[in-house]
């Protein structure tokens, strides 16, 4: 049953073992964290390297010589403009005040999906397992089309975009410069190898926004009493001022660090406990509330505390979760650091509900419907949208200025090698 | 529970052969092949269904035809089990009569199968 006791698997799967440990690319022949495939921590991941036997050629970095000879920032921008002479680079990002975006978040920020059609009888295909393989080596993530770092268009047809497009808009010379290292399970306890996945040079590569967005394990877990095993106050304070000690020792100067707060998760019952989950739509017998219930029993649940028909506990664990937000802002307003500044923002659930009904649109719409509990797609553009609104009204030096010469970038790059 | 994740697999897997033959109006068999037959070739999928359906496929086909329902089903091939103290997890509404007794006919339908002569594997 085990077939990486078999020898001829055995090396590989060692190395599959180590990527999704260590959440690096399995991909990467100049070890430099940035990778030409694209799952298994690949280009769905990082910004897709442009040279993968050059580990000084990378996403976020400092053009070389102004990229006079190759592109040493995979921004698709190099070379010399025959006209005067000048560098590309020179010309076009000089002084535009390039920045990276890097996602340090859970399986929320990973994008966790299932597709539905995956489990609906009346709705299966041979079409419908074609992205399997892709989702399976990306831990049944899609961070492509992720609030934080997609790249991909949406495929829910919104006009929405993701923090890294809105950044590469602004900004052209941004062109590939994300990092989601978000993690299924992740926590503000259990951050410390992820971190280490993390890949900027103080040095030589351009200030990032880092998201740190852990949103629900430190209040979820599938323990039949889940308040035991919750983050408490201290605990998440002393990790996340860990965390941010970390990232101003790694992070260039001028950097930002955005702290997400966690949401009130008694949303997830109150819109969606009466209604069918897939597997009941046919015969109309499985409901939310059912479903909800056989993973709280098989202690399986992502989140007892609020999958749960006990008021009182969905109560504890939105106290909870409230009481962690609060330490996140007491952080943000308090502390200082010399390479970064820091900033707090809510995970404001009705926020997004609001701006989904007044297009027609229902809130249970807004979470996955295989799992009933992960934000969908739809969600988590809408969230990256209100965050990018306040970062513009509120914050704009977060996001560096508008870059005059996008329109001479795309004129002469076209799409600067895609993603 | 010990192997909560291998239940909510198995009744998943097994609602969905259950619907499929229901959608189609088909055996449970050829319902079985055909979710098979959706699954692309990449990383084994389609040829590790193929396996799994002869191993498990005999008694799926037995215990469906005689009107069990997921739960049952993943409880008497063992995916699924009460542990000694523990609620009984069920998806599906209970049926008429005793889990108790239910479980027991299901096991009787299945005694003479050598797939529960291995042990649980994953």
């Amino acid at each position: 049953s085990d077939i990486c006791s078999l020898p001829f698997l055995a090396k590989i799967c060692e190395k599959i073992k180590s990527t999704l440990k260590n959440s690096v690319p399995f991909r990467d022949v100049d070890s430099d964290k940035y990778s030409v495939s694209p799952t298994l921590r690949g280009y769905h991941w990082r910004g897709r390297d442009c040279n993968d036997s050059n580990k000084m050629a990378y996403p976020g970095r400092r053009p070389d010589n102004w990229d006079v000879h190759q592109d040493s920032n995979c921004n698709g921008i190099w070379g010399v403009d025959p006209k005067d002479g000048i560098p590309y680079e020179k010309k076009f990002c000089e002084g535009s005040e390039p920045r990276g975006i890097i996602l340090l978040g859970d399986s929320a920020g990973a994008h966790f999906h299932i597709p539905p059609e995956w489990i609906t009888a009346s709705q299966m295909s041979l079409k419908s397992f074609i992205d399997l393989p892709s989702a399976l080596t990306d831990e049944l993530n899609w961070p492509q089309l992720s609030g934080a770092t997609g790249f991909l268009n949406s495929t829910s047809g919104l006009k929405e975009n993701s923090i890294y497009l809105h950044l590469r808009n602004r900004n052209r010379c941004n062109h590939r410069d994300y990092q989601n290292l978000a993690k299924n399970g992740a926590s503000s306890q259990n951050l410390e190898r992820i971190i280490e996945s993390l890949s900027r040079n103080p040095r030589s590569d351009h200030p990032a926004i880092v998201i740190y967005a852990m949103i629900g394990n430190d209040v979820c877990n599938g323990k039949i009493d889940p308040v035991p095993k919750m983050t408490t106050p201290e605990q998440f304070y002393s990790k996340v001022m860990e965390t941010l000690k970390y990232l101003n020792s790694h992070l260039p100067n001028g950097s930002h660090v955005i702290l997400y707060g966690l949401p009130d998760g008694t949303f997830l019952w109150d819109h969606l406990h009466n209604r069918y989950h897939p597997l009941g739509q046919l015969n109309e017998d499985v409901t939310y509330e059912r479903f909800y219930t056989f993973l709280g029993c098989l202690q399986v649940s992502s989140c007892h505390g609020w999958m749960s028909s006990n008021k009182t506990l969905r109560a504890l664990t939105s106290e909870r979760a409230e009481q962690l937000s609060n330490i996140l802002k007491k952080i943000a307003i308090s502390k200082k650091f010399t390479n970064l500044d820091l900033l707090y923002v809510d995970f404001d659930l009705q926020a997004v509900m609001k701006k989904w009904q007044k297009r027609g649109g229902q809130p249970w719409q807004l979470i996955e419907p295989v799992d009933g509990f992960h934000p969908n797609e739809v969600a988590l553009l809408l969230m990256a949208d209100g965050l990018w609104d306040k970062m513009q009204l509120q914050w704009p030096q977060v996001l560096g200025k508008e870059n005059p010469f996008n329109p001479q970038i795309e004129q002469v790059f076209g799409d600067q090698g895609g993603h | 529970p010990s192997n909560g994740h291998a239940c909510v697999g198995c009744v998943v897997v097994v609602s969905v052969i259950e619907q499929l033959a229901q959608v189609h109006n088909s055996t449970v068999r050829a319902s079985m092949e055909r979710l098979c037959s959706y699954l692309p070739e990449k990383l084994f999928l389609k040829s590790t269904c193929y396996s799994v359906v002869r191993v498990f496929g005999p008694d799926i086909i037995k215990l469906l035809s005689a009107d069990m329902n997921a739960d049952v089903v993943c409880h008497t091939l063992q995916f699924c089990q009460q542990d000694p103290g523990q609620a009984f997890c069920h998806l599906y509404p209970l049926p008429k009569e005793t889990w108790k007794s239910t479980l027991e006919k299901a096991r009787q339908i299945v005694k003479k199968s050598p797939t529960l002569k291995y042990s649980r594997s994953g």
